[in-house]
């Protein structure tokens, strides 16, 4: 084995929510109403940043480097 | 890596020395400014190939689960850090942390979470930029490779979003409906490495049988050591779908399954963890 090299594993969060006072539906956005600032900001201490992107309907998905 | 956001999930998943915990935080105070409350959080990694290289907490496991116990809000009470070790293979643990506002799981999804190491030398020549690609953007870089992994036919309904990093390396996320899949690729002899992840709901009319994604997926990379983690929201514990990714691994890619692991935890579901090795090795 190398003595260093690049670390593939990865770690794992998921964070789950739920609306407060209200039921989702009248905010069927959520979390994606999350400004890409500050996700940005977010990643930025986390060490990566966004490469690409795309969305649907359901969701967003971003590929990161790091 | 790769960040998703539903609009109440936020799953993100980074590889190098990244510091993933620092994202908690923020992350929970941005959804309290949208009226959203943390419900659970689940925090998990495999065994590093470089340990040593982390920087703290991700040097320890039990520094990591205080950093994100710290990090969380009191009223997620149901919480469990576990070390799923198998006895053949202490090295490649698997290592999760969850939190939970209630007992029961209000999620029905079924993640899989699959990391591969020793990837054969041909197939992963596909994930190296070739000469003149420097020419090509990443964009159109990662789609070749994605064409020509035979990435491409994993899930051939999916959207597939694709990067191939500088000189070497791969990301791509999947997008079908509400599902998300998303693979990386380290490629690079020595500490070659490739993972796999995809949710989905065991309940789904017309979507596949999760062992046939699994063994397509694996199939890309031909590795010499797979570990497959998959939890089941709420109660939807199945164990023959546990059995048939076994009898499917080892039918069609003639893996063996070395050890089979299992824990629950509380408000998050249960995790099953299987390692496999090719039935020759």
């Amino acid at each position: 084995m190398a003595v260093s090299g690049f670390e593939g594993f990865e770690k794992r969060l998921e964070l789950r929510f739920f609306d407060d006072d209200k039921p989702i539906t009248k905010n069927p956005m959520g979390l994606r109403l999350i400004d890409f600032e500050s996700l940005d900001q977010v990643l930025n201490e986390v060490q990566c940043t966004v490469v690409s992107a795309v969305a649907n309907r359901s969701f967003d998905a971003y590929v990161l480097s790091e | 890596s790769s960040l998703f956001v539903y609009p109440t999930k936020i799953i993100i998943k980074t590889c190098g020395t990244t510091q993933l915990l620092k994202s908690i935080r923020p992350l929970i105070h941005l959804a309290r400014n949208l009226g959203l409350t943390l419900r659970a959080c689940r925090y998990s990694r495999g065994s590093f190939i470089f340990p040593k290289a982390q920087p703290f907490p991700y040097t320890s496991f039990k520094d990591e689960v205080i950093v994100v116990e710290e990090s969380l809000p009191k009223s997620l009470c149901y919480r469990k850090a576990s070390v799923m070790t198998p006895s053949n293979n202490p090295s490649r643990a698997w290592h999760v942390f969850t939190a939970s506002a209630d007992v029961e799981s209000d999620e029905h999804v079924v993640v899989v979470e699959v990391c591969m190491t020793e990837l054969d030398r041909v197939n992963a020549r596909s994930f190296f930029k070739r000469k003149g690609d420097e020419k090509n953007n990443s964009d159109s870089a990662g789609k070749e490779m994605t064409r020509l992994s035979g990435i491409d036919n994993i899930n051939a309904n999916a959207y597939i979003c694709d990067f191939a990093f500088d000189p070497c390396g791969y990301s791509m996320n999947g997008v079908d409906g509400d599902r998300y899949s998303t693979i990386h690729v380290t490629p690079e002899d020595g500490f070659s490495y490739a993972s796999f992840e995809c949710g989905l709901s065991l309940y789904d009319n017309g979507h596949e049988d999760i062992s046939e994604v699994l063994s397509r997926a694996i199939d890309v990379f031909r590795p010499s050591d797979v570990s497959i983690a998959t939890t089941y929201g709420g109660e939807d514990y199945n164990h023959e779908v546990t059995k048939r990714v076994e009898r499917v691994l080892a039918k069609k890619l003639d893996l063996k399954c070395r050890s089979r692991l299992m824990d629950e935890f509380p408000g998050s579901g249960t995790v099953v963890y299987q390692s496999f090795t090719p039935r020759r090795k």
